[in-house]
């Protein structure tokens, strides 16, 4: 019934037809799903893309067996402390980066496969109360954490067995760091938002707090997801979990903001609203691919946008397995994956 | 948006700043 709500309501439809099923994988030892994501994987000569699926105490691997079957290649087993997240590493090949803790994120795992040993094993890359986390090409991991006097904001150039080759400290701002994004095409920027609805900008190389910039109390607790340099503009896609409801614009689940990095003033390039009536009501959670944005709505639904245009494209109603609980961009934009808590993925083209 | 709600805009505002930011 939520699709037959959408159908008039929407720009021209629901518009499933932009998102194509591809595939489906389930995991019938998976009671309750935490993440999914996917990994670059090397084995026999050939690079393939897998998915991984976390559930709180396991995080399984998968490979293609054919066109639209998966099968799972490895389960690690994770039992002291909850999974929370999987980080994906962009561009990095055959490691699984993933966060664990019971309310905060306690510790940072690297899950690999050793040649040597012909096995699979974790290494421990990182413990304290981790606020935000961020796995940058090169394999770098960003982290923030937290103890009772300061914030510390490290970089950790990871190694291919699953090691740190080098680690360099960011200043931190005086605010707590919600989330980190790489700045598309800036391989040495990196940015952040704060408790303090602030943009912050580093230099990972040097380690120095380039510049805070405010977003603005209209949209509080904003996350970056993306950004991008262009024309001497500091473009950065936010989402606004806790955004009300207004009656200009509805409810904005991203918005894309021009940051001017030498003044540090912003504007608001564009914004991108839920959809209208009981389907939307709120943004749960989501992911950013370049231009294009997927979230879980409180409706259960899955919801796409091209956040540059500031139109809903797509939305998937929850299915007869019930609520969609994660949406999630496969590498390289290759797929949207749509999870249900009782661990069944499905792949979509987009 | 025009640049005069930005202020002066400048292409290499990542080195300049990194030139002027405490190391």
């Amino acid at each position: 019934d939520v699709a037959e709500q959408l159908t008039p309501l929407l720009p021209g439809g629901p518009r499933e037809e932009s998102l194509h099923f591809v595939s489906e994988l389930k995991d019938p030892s998976c009671s309750c799903a935490v993440d999914v994501s996917t990994v670059w994987w090397a084995a026999a000569g050939r690079r393939e893309l897998r998915v991984v699926t976390a559930s709180e105490s396991t995080v399984s691997l998968w490979e293609p067996l054919g066109p639209d079957s998966w099968g799972k290649v490895h389960t690690w087993h994770l039992t002291e402390i909850p999974v929370i997240q999987i980080v994906p590493l962009p561009d990095t090949c055959n490691l699984v980066c993933v966060a664990l803790g019971e309310l905060e994120i306690g510790e940072i795992r690297l899950l690999l496969y050793s040649s040597e040993t012909d096995s699979f094993k974790y290494s421990l890359v990182k413990t304290g109360n981790i606020k935000a986390i961020v796995g940058l090409k090169d394999r770098r991991l960003v982290s923030s954490s937290r103890t009772m006097q300061e914030q510390q904001l490290e970089m950790v150039l990871l190694s291919e067995t699953g090691g740190s080759k080098d680690r360099q400290t960011l200043m931190p701002p005086e605010e707590t760091v919600t989330a980190f994004a790489e700045v598309e095409g800036m391989r040495e920027a990196l940015v952040g938002t704060t408790a303090g609805n602030s943009v912050v900008v580093w230099n990972l190389k040097t380690g120095q707090l380039l510049r805070k910039m405010d977003i603005g109390y209209s949209y509080p607790a904003s996350i970056c997801h993306r950004a991008y340099s262009d024309s001497g503009l500091l473009f950065v896609i936010l989402s606004h979990p806790h955004a009300k409801e207004s009656e200009s614009c509805g409810s904005p689940a991203f918005r894309v903001v021009a940051f001017n990095p030498r003044t540090g003033r912003s504007t608001g390039v564009m914004f991108s609203c839920l959809p209208p009536g009981r389907a939307g009501r709120r943004y749960l959670e989501g992911d950013v691919w370049d231009t294009a944005g997927a979230a879980v709505l409180t409706s259960g639904a899955v919801a796409v946008w091209d956040l540059l245009r500031g139109r809903c494209t797509a939305v998937l109603p929850p299915g007869p397995a019930g609520h969609w609980a994660l949406a999630r961009w496969a590498a390289g934009g290759a797929a949207l994956l749509a999870g249900h808590r009782n661990g069944t993925v499905r792949l979509y083209r987009y | 948006c025009s640049e005069s709600d930005l202020g002066p805009i400048s292409l290499n505002w990542f080195e300049e700043l990194s030139a002027e930011a405490p190391p």
